[in-house]
C-alpha cells in the first residue's frame, strides 16, 4: 500500500506530526 | 517552474482561506496586495500585528507593483522581527522571499515561501492549538504539503 510509511498510514503520520506539534511549547526547537 | 513550489503555494493559499480574511483571497494574485496576509496575521496575533499597523497597509493598491512591494515590505519586516523577538528564533537560515518577484509576477514559488513564514507564525504562536486544528480539519493533500512547509521551517530555525 503506498500510502503506508513504515506501518503507518499517511492519515496516522499526519496526526502524529500535528498532535505532537500540538503538544509542544511554545519557543520550543523542532 | 519549479512544480513542488506551484503546489506549496497553491496549499498554502487554501490554507490561508480559512481565515476568512476580508481582503480577496482566492487566487495568488490577490494575495500580491499584502493586505489578505496582513489580515490574517492581525489574527494570528492581534498586539504584535496590531490595529495601528494593519492601518499602515493599503488597501486600494490596484495593479501597482510598487504599492504592492511596499505593503509586502511591511508584512515580511514585521514578520522577521515577530519571530526574532516574539517567537525568540532566528530564521536567518531561510531564504527571505524575493518581493518583487511577489508584487510584479505574482511568482508563486516566492509567494510560496512568503506564506511559509505566515504558517510558521501561525503554529507557533500563542494560539497556535486553534490554527493546527484548523489545518487538521483540510484536506489531506493539503495538510501534507503544509506539514512539509512546517518541518522545513523549523529544520531551519535556531534559537
Amino acid at each position: 500500500d503506498p500510502s503506508m510509511k513504515g506501518g503507518q498510514t499517511s492519515e496516522g503520520v499526519l496526526a502524529n506530526f500535528f498532535n505532537s506539534l500540538l503538544t509542544k511549547k511554545a519557543g520550543s526547537p523542532g | 517552474m519549479d512544480l513542488n513550489k506551484t503546489v506549496l503555494c497553491e496549499s498554502l493559499i487554501i490554507w490561508l482561506q480559512t481565515f476568512n480574511t476580508a481582503a480577496p483571497c482566492k487566487t495568488a494574485l490577490d494575495l500580491t496586495t499584502g493586505v489578505a496576509m496582513s489580515q490574517a496575521l492581525h489574527q494570528i496575533d492581534p498586539t504584535w500585528f496590531s490595529e495601528s499597523w494593519l492601518s499602515r497597509i493599503k488597501g486600494d493598491v490596484g495593479d501597482n507593483w510598487r504599492l504592492k512591494m511596499n505593503n509586502l515590505k511591511k508584512v515580511l519586516q514585521m514578520m522577521v522581527d515577530y519571530y526574532n523577538e516574539v517567537l525568540a528564533q532566528q530564521i536567518s537560515d531561510f531564504p527571505l522571499p524575493d518581493l518583487v518577484l511577489v508584487a510584479e509576477h505574482s511568482d508563486p514559488v516566492e509567494l510560496g515561501r512568503l506564506l511559509q513564514l505566515i504558517l510558521g507564525c501561525a503554529v507557533k504562536c500563542e494560539r497556535k492549538q486553534e490554527y493546527i486544528q484548523i489545518i487538521m480539519t483540510l484536506e489531506e493533500s493539503v495538510q501534507h504539503v503544509v506539514m512539509t512547509a512546517i518541518q522545513e521551517l523549523m529544520s531551519r530555525e535556531t534559537m
